[in-house]
């Protein structure tokens, strides 16, 4: 995640993912961005917050990065590093851009709120490690 | 050392790559959990469901499938002494890479893929019969240790011949590479108050050797003189944690030459950071032993540094000696303390008698003790075959990582199929080389590790070096 | 082949390629009609 262009791609494959859901043709505007900010959070939750460990063995830390979320490991567990900024404030941008995309409805506003929660209170520096 | 970076667009396709394949993976692993696709990994059996699960899944996840898709690529078996050209046996696969088996038959290929950069991998001439020799005096294996009764004559030979080639008051040998590392830092730092200051690229053998002490480790950026610096003054400001006591001892912790890089360690700099702040030096030489160097020496004769200014020098006998194993080297009571206290001597089976002598006689061959100027030979066409290989594959436009002395070229591929597809292409030209990935290398930055031998010829470098040139056309590897 | 190398799509197998290739051309008709509609 500090890797260069990392930061690209993942704009980049947000993009690709409102697109695909705009192209489906029964859903309309309000309804894509609602459902590209509930994915992206569903996975965002997913991926740094639910998944431990690893997906390839780290033999030389004696399993210590398995009981940790992908997470608590970025940075070594540093916080307030650029990538942890970045990976905060990324649901933060999509939740306003599918709020003035549904027009600030109440039942989408819920919706974008709730799941933006979801992604957003697991990021804080008080809750590292916190099971 | 030159690190050019990706171009930003070859990045985001790596990335959309992984990916792909992660859909792809999730989804085969849905059809393995659902039964559709039989599973061939080991997995937990139903009537140990209530244990502790052995296999921990999403561990193997990217072994499973991404690893798997390219393993045919990876650890090719060969049946041949790994010199200049080696023989490589056929594998084929019915069910993706998970069983792959012999079909008997070899190719013969041009070795660009093991660590022989003196050419001293040869299975005749006088190491071969000095080895033969010393496996009917000595016999195989050493079924002692080093501190009981496996001290034989021909190791304290070696340790004083490894003693004079190095320069330094006395060595210690090990029969193994990686435990010269993960065995011995232990009996340095052991205890509480010490720091080890490691680069971020040191090996994984570095890395578990410090891991084993209870010291705490700062990692700094790979060859990076201001941020080793930063690091040490801060270490020495604000101490130990919580007691801010000062720090009992200071390690740094460097390579020689970086075997995925291609870089070579700025050592005069290093050498001065640790006379100014008190701190010691640990210099694994593993790759730069033997290759570097006017004579040989390594990375100390390499910047014209005295080799008693690092205050422990490591080295394996694997990579310019044709043999195996690891020595330790410094001044005398450095050695005496670790002929006592490391965890090698007093468990580990000494090293077996005919790769001491394999060492031994390719150490004269360089130092010149055996009469004739073979070993500045050697060397002299490891330094030209180096640079010229090198200088080639970067007119040609690929992109290439390191120093211009180094005996390794990594040339990088960044998406992962381009390092199958790679791999698999020099295999049909009869060239074997070998390829590499995540974990060993940073997510983005795959690639094709060369590692050039004295005992290459200059129509051979040619050859190999067409072929690179029209398989990278293929595959569009030019990046730089 | 250099298509396939760009997109990884080299390393799965056939059945797995014409799996992404159907998806693709799912998503691909969708944008062209949804666009049709929106103009």
């Amino acid at each position: 995640l500090n890797s260069r262009g990392i930061w690209l791609s993942y704009v980049i494959a947000v993009t690709i993912l409102h697109l695909v859901l705009l192209s489906i043709p029964f859903l309309n505007v309000a309804q894509a961005w609602t459902l590209t900010n509930v994915v992206h959070n569903i996975g965002n939750y997913i991926f740094l917050h639910m998944l431990k460990g690893t997906p390839w063995e780290t033999n030389w830390d004696q399993g210590k990065s398995r009981l940790l979320t992908h997470w608590e490991q970025i940075d070594f567990g540093e916080q307030f590093t650029t990538t942890r900024k970045f990976l905060f404030l990324a649901p933060v941008i999509l939740f306003i851009l599918a709020s003035f995309y549904t027009k600030y409805d109440p039942l989408h506003f819920i919706i974008n709120l709730s799941t933006m929660l979801l992604v957003l209170i697991p990021k804080l520096p008080q809750l590292h490690g916190v099971r | 050392d030159s690190f050019e970076p990706a171009p930003r667009v070859v990045v985001f396709l790596t990335y959309l790559g992984y990916g792909i394949l992660m859909l792809f993976g999730y989804f085969r692993d849905f059809l393995r959990k659902s039964g559709v696709e039989t599973t061939h990994s080991a997995i937990e059996r139903k009537n140990m469901k209530d244990f502790v699960p052995l296999y921990q899944s999403f561990e193997s996840f990217y072994k499973r499938n991404i690893y798997m898709r390219l393993r045919d690529c990876l650890n090719r078996p060969i049946c041949s002494v790994p010199s200049a050209e080696f023989d490589i046996s056929e594998r084929v696969s019915d069910d993706g890479n998970w069983h792959l088996r012999l079909t008997g038959k070899t190719r013969r290929c041009v070795n660009l893929g093991s660590y022989n950069y003196l050419g001293f991998a040869e299975n005749k001439g006088p190491c071969a019969d000095a080895a033969a020799e010393a496996l009917q005096q000595y016999g195989a294996g050493v079924c002692s240790t080093r501190q009981e009764l496996g001290n034989y004559k021909i190791h304290e030979e070696l340790e004083e011949t490894t003693a004079r080639f190095l320069g330094v008051e006395d060595a210690v040998t090990f029969g193994m590479g990686f435990a010269t590392n993960s065995m011995n830092i232990p009996a340095l730092m052991g205890g509480k108050g010490c720091l080890i200051l490691s680069d971020e690229l040191n090996h994984a053998s570095l890395v578990l050797g410090a891991r084993l002490c209870s010291t705490v480790i700062k990692v700094f950026k790979h060859n990076d003189i201001e941020d080793v610096e930063r690091k040490l003054r801060e270490a020495i400001i604000n101490g130990q944690p919580r007691r801010q006591r000062a720090w009992r001892k200071i390690l740094i912790i460097v390579e020689g030459i970086y075997s995925m890089e291609g870089s070579i360690i700025k050592l005069p700099d290093f050498i001065r950071l640790k006379k100014k702040y008190g701190a010691y030096l640990y210099l694994d030489e593993a790759h730069s032993v033997g290759a570097l160097g006017e004579t040989g020496r390594g990375v100390t004769e390499y910047w014209g540094v005295d080799p008693r200014d690092v205050d422990i020098m490591m080295g394996t006998f694997t990579k310019s000696f044709g043999a195996a194993g690891g020595y330790i080297a410094g001044s005398k009571r450095l050695i005496n303390h670790l002929r006592a206290y490391s965890h090698s001597t007093t468990y580990a089976c000494s090293m077996s008698a005919p790769v001491a002598q394999q060492v031994i006689s390719s150490m004269k061959i360089i130092m010149g003790e055996d009469g004739t100027n073979r070993g500045q030979l050697r060397i002299k066409q490891l330094a030209a075959n180096s640079k010229y290989f090198r200088q080639r594959l970067v007119e040609m436009g690929f992109m290439v990582y390191g120093n211009d002395d180094s005996p390794i070229v990594p040339l990088l591929m960044y998406m992962v199929p381009k390092i199958a597809a790679f791999s698999r292409e020099m295999y049909e030209q009869n060239v074997g080389v070998v390829v590499v990935g995540y974990p060993a290398t940073p997510l983005t930055e795959t690639r094709a590790r060369f590692c050039l031998s004295a005992a290459h010829t200059r129509e051979m470098l040619d050859k190999v070096l067409d072929d690179i040139s029209d398989v990278g056309d293929r595959l569009q590897l030019k990046y730089s | 082949y250099r298509y396939l190398l760009v997109t990884a799509l080299y390393m799965l197998q056939p059945w797995e390629r014409h799996l992404f290739h159907s998806c693709l051309a799912v998503v691909l008709a969708m944008s062209v009609y949804s666009t049709s509609v929106f103009f």
